[in-house]
C-alpha cells in the first residue's frame, strides 16, 4: 500500500458525505445504496463512521460529470479514466468524483459504482495506489469478487492511518452509518440482534443471501462477516413489504416472490413483465391461497412450496406439480409444523420456523443442527 | 479487453505517452519524448512496468500497450 505525501488523513472519526449530484445509469435509491455499501467497506475494518448529508458542505463530496468539470484533471470519455477523488483536506479535500461518459451499473457488465467507489474513498480516506494486484487500491479497474473486496494490503493501510476498528461484536454498532442527528428520525428499524427474531422469507441471490423482514431485506454474503440492512423497495420498488416467501433459480439468475395468491419474478433489479400473476397459474390447487416458504434445488431441477406442514413440488423436467401436497415431516425428517422461511446454501437447508433455525442435511435426510435465528448476524 | 490489434507503433508511442503524462508525472517537451534508452520517457516507461509488476523492458511491449488500454482510476500512481 502506498500513502499521499505527508500521509493527510482525517483526524476525526465520524466524517460527512453528500452525494451532490447523480448518474442517469442507476437510481437514486440505486446510487445511495452502492456510496454507502462502498463506504462500509472502509469502516468496517476501521473506527471511522460516514454521515449522511443530503444540502451543505461535507468532508467528502461525491459528483459524477464528463471531460472537464473545474478541477485539474478532466475526464476523458467512455474508459480511460473512471474516476478520481482527492486525498483528506479541505474544501475539494476527500472529494470523489465520478466520469459521466461510463455506464454506472449495479452488476458486472458497465462499470460498478460499487468497486469503484471503494477505490475512490481509499484515495479520500487517504490511501494512494497499491502496486500489488489483487488490492483494492490497485489503480486498474479489474473482475473482482464482492465477497473479498478489501485485501490484506488495502486492510494494513488503511489501519495504519486511522487503526482497526474497535470489538466488532457492540450492540451500539447495529450499522457502520450513523444518522445526522439534525435530520428527520427514520422509523425504528428491525435488530438483527433480537433473540426473538423472525424473517418473512429468505433466499439466496446472486451469491448472497437475503432475509426479509417486513419492508427490509437483510443482504449477507456468507464469506463476509456484516450484513446489510437495505429497504426492498430500495432494489424493488414494486415489491410489497411483508412478502411471504421467496426462492432463487440461480441458472435463470430469477428470483420469485410470493404475497398472498400472488408472486412475482424479478431479474435482477427488474420485475419481469407481466407480474404479478396468480399462484394458481403455478399449478396449485385452487384452494392454495398463500405460500409460507419455498426454495429451488438447482441439482434436482425441482422447486418445493411450504404450505402449513405440508408441502407442493414441482418439477422442472416434468414440467408439473405434484398432484396433492404431501407431509412435510415425511420428507424432510425433524422438521414440523409451519415454516415461515427456508433457503439452501450447499448441500444445507436452513429452515426457519418462529424462533428457531433448523438446518437439515439434503443429502444425509435428516435434521443436523439447531441454530438462532440470527445465526448469520455478527451478533 | 484484448488490446486493440490495429494500434500502430505510432498510435502506441502516443497512448503509452499520454498515460506516462496522466499517472507518472511525465512532462513532454521535444526531445524527452522520444524512445532512445536512457530518455526520460524510457524511465518513466520502467516505471510504469515496474509499479505494475510487468517486465521492465523500457519497449512498447504488448503487455504494456494491452495495460494502458485497460480502464482505472484517474488518479496518478506516483507522486499523486
Amino acid at each position: 500500500f502506498s500513502t499521499f505525501a505527508g500521509e493527510p488523513k482525517w483526524t476525526k472519526q465520524v466524517l460527512t458525505y453528500r452525494i451532490v449530484n447523480y448518474t442517469p445509469d442507476l437510481r437514486p435509491a440505486e446510487v445511495n445504496a452502492a456510496i454507502k455499501k462502498a463506504l462500509s467497506v472502509w469502516s468496517s475494518v476501521t473506527p471511522l463512521r460516514f454521515v449522511k448529508k443530503d444540502r451543505g458542505d461535507a468532508d467528502i463530496k461525491i459528483s459524477f460529470a464528463a471531460r472537464g468539470h473545474n478541477d485539474f484533471i478532466p475526464f476523458d470519455g467512455p474508459g480511460g479514466s473512471l474516476a478520481h477523488a482527492y486525498a483528506p483536506g479541505k474544501d475539494f479535500g476527500g472529494d470523489a468524483h465520478f466520469d459521466e461518459d461510463e455506464t454506472w451499473t449495479q452488476s458486472t457488465k458497465g462499470t460498478n459504482l460499487f468497486y469503484v467507489a471503494a477505490h475512490e474513498f481509499g484515495h479520500s480516506l487517504g490511501l494512494s495506489h497499491s502496486k500489488h494486484p489483487d488490492a483494492l487500491m490497485y489503480p486498474v479497474y479489474r473482475k473482482f469478487d464482492p465477497s473479498v473486496l478489501l485485501h490484506q494490503d488495502d486492510i494494513t493501510g488503511i489501519q495504519y492511518l486511522y487503526g482497526p476498528s474497535p470489538n466488532a461484536n457492540n450492540d451500539q454498532r447495529e450499522s457502520t452509518e450513523i444518522k445526522d442527528p439534525t435530520e428527520s428520525k427514520d422509523p425504528e428499524l428491525p435488530n438483527s440482534c433480537s433473540s426473538n427474531l423472525t424473517f418473512d422469507a429468505a433466499t439466496t441471490f446472486r451469491g448472497e443471501i437475503m432475509f426479509f423482514k417486513d419492508k427490509h431485506i437483510w443482504r449477507k454474503h456468507p464469506a463476509v462477516r456484516t450484513a446489510e440492512l437495505d429497504l426492498i423497495s430500495s432494489f424493488w420498488p414494486l415489491l410489497p413489504p411483508g412478502v411471504d416467501a421467496a426462492y432463487e433459480i440461480p441458472e435463470k439468475d430469477e428470483m420469485v416472490v410470493f404475497k398472498g395468491n400472488e408472486f412475482w419474478v424479478v431479474k435482477g433489479d427488474t420485475i419481469l413483465p407481466g407480474y404479478p400473476q396468480k399462484v394458481y397459474t403455478l399449478g396449485f390447487s385452487q384452494d392454495v391461497i398463500k405460500i409460507d416458504a419455498a426454495f429451488h434445488n438447482g441439482n434436482e431441477g425441482k422447486t418445493y412450496f411450504f404450505i402449513a406442514d405440508k408441502f407442493w413440488s414441482y418439477d422442472k423436467r416434468s414440467q408439473s406439480m405434484d398432484r396433492k401436497p404431501l407431509l412435510i415431516r415425511d420428507a424432510f425428517p425433524g422438521i414440523n409444523g409451519k415454516i415461515d422461511a427456508v433457503f439452501q446454501h450447499e448441500s444445507f437447508l436452513y429452515f426457519f420456523c418462529g424462533g428457531k433455525q433448523i438446518e437439515f442435511d439434503l443429502d444425509k435426510k435428516r435434521v443436523t443442527r439447531f441454530l438462532k435465528t440470527n445465526f448469520w448476524f455478527p451478533c | 479487453f484484448p488490446a486493440d490489434p490495429r494500434a500502430t507503433k505510432e498510435e502506441g508511442t502516443q497512448l503509452v505517452q499520454k498515460y506516462l503524462e496522466n499517472y507518472y508525472g511525465f512532462k513532454k517537451d521535444g526531445e524527452s519524448s522520444v524512445w532512445k534508452i536512457n530518455s526520460p520517457m524510457t524511465q518513466k516507461l520502467k516505471e510504469m512496468q515496474e509499479f505494475f509488476g510487468l517486465e521492465v523492458t523500457g519497449k512498447l511491449d504488448p503487455g504494456t500497450l494491452e495495460l494502458v488500454q485497460k480502464p482505472r482510476c484517474g488518479f496518478p500512481d506516483v507522486g499523486g
